[in-house]
């Protein structure tokens, strides 16, 4: 374990401690799309399979279990407690597009042919583009609250943070997953015009809103 | 050596 990856899981944590932050206390889910939170879920569930078959420390189970509960807390948030709330006419992303070639890929390219295998294959590149429909929406709607810029931001950094966990580790290490490297990337790059916005609106006090 | 895959990551 070293820092960037400490920072990164903690970046994540905070990530989804602040959407359930942001959902319970203002009673809503506007501005949320329940497709991305639903593609997180999946995400979740096809990579810690391995819970039931190997143990890596107390630390790697309880964040394992903790994603994956509150992955279904939010999607139940969405669909069903505050589902008044819940804006599905702005969340119109086709995750078809993202979930069948993602599987045919993970099908194709993976580290060994093997079902826990190509289902852990499968959730790196879904998480990849997971993030997509959410992104779809604030460009949709043309904004987004402060509370959600932070989660985005948040969610984000945990990749990026990820990426130079991985150069640490090829160096010092000589570990190498060239799946998760590239997948990473991906992700990482998908955030970087909101990066950009967030770094030059939301930290100046104005919320992120798109010229129509 | 290159050590290619564990998943001992989240």
């Amino acid at each position: 374990m070293n820092i960037f990856r400490l920072v990164g899981d903690m970046s994540h944590l905070l990530a989804i401690i602040i959407l359930l932050m942001k959902m319970w206390k203002s009673r809503s889910v506007a501005g949320i799309s329940g497709k991305s939170q639903i593609l997180f879920a999946i995400v979740f569930t096809t990579r810690y399979l391995d819970l039931f078959t190997s143990f890596v420390s107390i630390y790697n189970t309880s964040m394992k279990v903790f994603f994956i509960g509150t992955s279904y807390v939010t999607v139940y948030f969405i669909y069903q407690h505050f589902k008044p709330t819940y804006d599905s006419n702005h969340d119109t992303f086709r995750v078809e597009f993202l979930i069948v070639p993602v599987g045919g890929l993970a099908f194709l390219v993976n580290h060994e042919f093997s079902l826990l295998e190509i289902l852990w294959t499968f959730s790196i590149y879904l998480e990849s583009v997971a993030i997509l429909p959410q992104l779809f929406m604030v460009s949709k709607t043309g904004e987004a609250e402060s509370i959600t810029s932070h989660y985005l931001f948040a969610l984000g950094s945990y990749r990026a943070l990820y990426l130079l966990n991985w150069i640490y580790r090829y160096y010092f290490e000589g570990f190498f997953d060239l799946i998760a490297v590239v997948a990473g990337c991906v992700q990482t790059i998908l955030y970087c015009d909101f990066f950009y916005l967030y770094i030059t609106k939301v930290l100046k006090g104005k919320k992120i809103s798109l010229p129509a | 050596s290159v050590v290619c895959v564990s998943h001992d990551e989240l």
